[in-house]
């Protein structure tokens, strides 16, 4: 088949994003 | 008794007490008095009025508080509840439960259907996806194809947006993140469990910060 058959879900490519994560507030 | 910071609290805008927001979070009286030692420290670290501004935010994610980014930009409308340009106490605590080990999973959803709702429509749509897919690829120095970044979002897109009508909705966000629940794992701080150990408010602070 021509089509990708494994594509990454663009929210988890979103998630990816460190600002999406608060744990660097936590970070002394 | 327990009440060494009573008289300096009185005097920071936007001060609530730990008793009122305990009630309405995941988090103890004690953890929300651990909490406003976090948010002092960040309240005080550009501009020291005990609120959290978009600097101060930037500061403690980036470690440079001139670096903008729109996930960021996100976050910080979604915790300035009433939208005002700053976090006050009451927010930071309330915004943050969202994100407690304990809070319900619904909390969860809906936080995130926010946060992507860029323009705050009520919808999720695809022109938002695409922005913030090139958002996160450029904020990761990653090079994809404008062909491959439509082909992700498109894939996406239709497999989120059931009724076909071209936006995700609230139902259908709920639905998408129950067949792929990492999409809220992100949500979810352990290091809010264990934030009396962090921040042990019980211990007087000497309120000398080393440098």
């Amino acid at each position: 088949s021509p089509k990708s058959p494994n594509l990454i879900n663009a929210f988890q490519l979103i998630g990816m994003s460190s600002c999406l994560d608060l744990s660097g507030l936590f970070e002394k | 008794m327990g009440c060494y910071h009573s008289k300096r609290t009185k005097e920071t805008p936007g001060y609530e007490e730990p008793t009122v927001l305990a009630a309405e979070t995941p988090f103890t009286v004690s953890e929300v008095e651990a909490l406003y030692e976090l948010f002092k420290k960040l309240s005080s670290s550009v501009i020291d009025d005990g609120l959290i501004h978009k600097e101060e935010l930037q500061l403690a994610l980036f470690r440079n508080k001139n670096r903008r980014n729109l996930f960021a930009d996100r976050i910080f409308d979604l915790f300035d509840v009433k939208r005002n340009g700053v976090i006050e106490f009451g927010e930071f605590v309330r915004s943050l439960g969202v994100f407690h080990p304990n809070a319900p999973v619904e909390d969860k959803i809906h936080f995130t259907f926010r946060l992507y709702d860029l323009r705050q429509t009520g919808f999720i749509e695809r022109e938002e996806l695409k922005e913030m897919v090139l958002a996160i690829l450029h904020e990761s120095d990653l090079l994809l194809s404008d062909d491959v970044v439509e082909t992700i979002v498109d894939k996406t897109f239709s497999d989120a947006d059931l009724k076909g009508d071209g936006k995700i909705d609230p139902e259908e966000w709920k639905e998408f993140v129950s067949k792929n629940p990492s999409l809220i794992k992100n949500m979810t701080l352990p290091y809010l469990k264990d934030i009396t150990l962090a921040f042990p408010s019980f211990v007087l602070s000497t309120e000398v910060e080393d440098s």
